[in-house]
């Protein structure tokens, strides 16, 4: 089983994109993953369809009720496995923001509630390192790292590196990852001269798959739809699906 | 004088973009405008230029070691007044999160510090509303709402508004507020549905220029300048002069 924190402290990257079709494409190859919205703006759930989520069946009834997450599952219209978010999960952070023995929670819950199972967990991050991240991050085993084809996306890399690799000296444990250009536009200079400053920033750990730039990937989620049932034929579900079989490819979700 | 904050809690929607050249827009005008940086992830004081900048020089100095706000004031490379950011911002939110008495420090700060000048002063916040953010959102005269032109943006302003109005219920106070709707790309009929949308629910808040996704406006903060300096003739700058000078002629900052 392979738990993939989807992550970047830089906003508007991609994370929730990157969850929500890399999930949808897992999905159409037979993965059975399930989605994890842990963004209290809940922008994983409202782009799967997921609406009326009460916070006691969210992700705040995890960490807040003690709800196990198998019992938060739910089937989104489409047919993908969420667990949805839930603004009440914006008061987790103040809950226990200073508590550093509840980072270990969704770690325990996934290994709990999920021991045997061979499918990918996607997990689906806020733009900061807070309680709530840093509990994906702990429960991950891979870490995929989307970044916009611009300057200050790429910025925000670097610091993110040096993250990692403090909790990695810290934990004793290694968070390997992969990051992934998005909003590649093939029409500007810029997107290949971030794709080539990062290329020599992390080497192998760079996805050959770029995502361009797409307006029907920024319109699926006003429809409550993944790529693939919005717009099968859209340069951005092809983008997806080929992402989803390069990592698939070197066992990333497995 | 006035203290405008620009904050929206969804991520990547152009709030440092906004900052950084409403603030270069008024330079030009000769408003002496002053720009502080809120955000530990201190984009705007890269996009602007300065570099090196030390922990207790930036507004971690001003929240830990009880700097003065004028003590912090540096002259960027092109010239602009800018209060810098730093990543020992991100201790803030952690060091004081659940303390409530200091969300009105940087209001006292801002009248102690700058008690009669006419100057605006523009504040760049994260995308989250934590102690910082609320520091920023206590101090300010307006609120300044960018929104990139997709979906997921214009939802985060419906919960952006809401929350708004529970503060202004609470303090007994307003915020009066402008919506500036960016990375607007012409050839999208989303574009336009945003636009549309977004007029629909906040009416007269909505600003009549929408700032063009323009690569230049992408490219300058790699060369720490604003759009005036770096690429004079772009769109980008013709838009955030014409913004600038519509929320102006609004008394904006006054
Ligand atoms: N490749 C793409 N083509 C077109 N639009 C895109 C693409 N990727 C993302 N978007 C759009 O850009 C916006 C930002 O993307 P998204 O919300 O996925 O980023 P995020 O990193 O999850 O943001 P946040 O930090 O706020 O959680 C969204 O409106 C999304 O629909
Ligand atoms: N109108 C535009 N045209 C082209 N690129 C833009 C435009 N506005 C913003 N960008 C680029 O999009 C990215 C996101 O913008 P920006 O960093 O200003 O957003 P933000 O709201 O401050 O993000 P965060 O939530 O992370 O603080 C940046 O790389 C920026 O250079
Ligand atoms: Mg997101
Ligand atoms: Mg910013």
């Amino acid at each position: 089983m392979s738990v993939v924190t989807v992550f970047n402290q830089k906003g508007g990257v991609g994370k929730t994109t990157t969850c929500v079709n890399l999930t949808a494409a897992l999905a159409r190859m037979q993965r059975r993953p399930v989605a994890i919205d842990l963004d209290s703006q809940a922008h994983l759930t409202l782009s799967l369809g997921l609406r009326g989520v009460l916070g006691a069946d969210s992700m705040a009834g995890f960490f807040k009720e003690e709800r196990t997450l198998e019992s938060l599952l739910q089937t989104a219209p489409g047919g993908m496995q969420v667990i949805p978010a839930h603004l009440e999960l914006a008061k987790v952070d103040a809950l226990f923001g200073s508590n550093k023995s509840i980072a270990g929670r969704l770690r325990a819950g996934v290994r709990s509630s999920f021991p045997h199972n061979g499918f990918p967990i996607l997990i689906d991050c806020c733009p900061m390192m807070g309680v709530l991240t840093l509990n994906a991050v702990l429960a991950a085993d891979r870490v995929l790292i989307p970044v916009s084809a611009d300057y200050l996306s790429l910025q925000g890399v670097h610091r993110l590196d040096a993250a990692l690799q403090a909790l990695e000296k810290t934990l004793k444990r290694s968070f390997p990852r992969k990051v992934v250009v998005t909003r590649f536009d093939s029409r500007r200079r810029l997107s290949y001269e971030i794709y080539e400053k990062l290329g020599q920033h992390v080497g192998e750990a760079l996805c050959r798959t770029c995502i361009t730039e797409n307006v029907s990937l920024a319109e699926s989620p006003g429809h409550g739809m993944d790529i693939f049932s919005y717009a099968p034929q859209s340069q951005g579900a092809k983008d997806y699906r080929l992402l989803a079989e390069e990592l698939q490819g070197e066992g990333f979700f497995d």
